[in-house]
């Protein structure tokens, strides 16, 4: 199967994800 | 650096095996700093968590497989926090390049995030170990995903959020447990995220009215 497809654009992180940016 | 195909076959089960039995199981100094930069010390509420959120974890694999493999269930928690800490320190350390911040106080207090964590990095060492050692008992209870989720009391759709993060930020991980992370966030996406209790409900709401049109997308309950 193919590899993990990375979804995250750029200035997306962990931070954003958890609205702590 | 995102994980590319070589680095993925190249790396065994071997090795991560390794690098969390020589890991230690408080933050390093590293973790540490970072811990003191932030404007609320968010040391202590985590080591509080793990020791809570462990009492738990063991006692439900207990009930789960017997008591007999009681200590199987506290050695797959301490490996997860080892590599709780360990994917932690990464991830702030790439997302200190990217913003060039070193506060990280808002997300290191968040609940959900270490839960998330937590949770992500148990469920790696749960699938990294396998179930043959406790295969024998019929426990007829499924350790596999989700049932991680419901020990922690997690919402499926927040557990996804860290999946990705967690792939770039611990280039151990091997090509089946990014396969067996892919397969979860797939689940999760399909069905986990819309039970009628997940929080991505809320989200859309307010998405909505930020956009101000029309909430025609939400029914009253999900179907």
């Amino acid at each position: 199967g193919q590899d993990y497809h990375f979804g995250l654009e750029e200035g997306e992180g962990i931070r954003e994800l958890f609205d702590c940016d | 650096p995102p994980q590319t195909p070589v680095r993925a076959v190249m790396n065994t089960i071997q090795q991560l095996v390794m690098i969390l039995n020589s890991a230690s199981d408080q933050p390093s100094e590293n973790l540490n700093s970072y811990f003191n930069n932030c404007t609320v010390n968010p040391k202590e509420s985590i080591l509080k968590r793990v020791e809570n959120i462990g009492r738990i974890f063991k006692e439900k694999f207990a009930e789960a497989v017997g008591q007999g493999c009681a200590e199987i269930g506290s050695q797959r928690y301490k490996l997860g926090v080892r590599l709780y800490y360990r994917v932690m320190e990464s991830m702030l350390k790439s997302e200190e390049e990217r913003l060039s911040i070193h506060n990280f106080s808002k997300l290191l207090n968040d609940k959900i995030f270490h839960t998330s964590l937590l949770a992500c990095a148990v469920e790696v060492v749960m699938a990294t170990y396998g179930r043959n050692t406790y295969q024998s008992h019929d426990s007829g209870t499924d350790l596999s995903f989700p049932w991680i989720l419901n020990v922690l009391d997690l919402k499926a759709f927040d557990f996804y959020k860290v999946i990705e993060s967690f792939i770039k930020a611990e280039a151990s991980l091997t090509r089946e447990m990014i396969k067996h992370l892919e397969r979860c966030e797939h689940r999760i996406m399909e069905s986990l995220a819309w039970q009628s209790d997940s929080p991505l409900f809320d989200l859309i709401k307010q998405s909505k009215e930020r956009e101000g049109s029309v909430d025609h997308l939400l029914e009253p309950t999900s179907t």
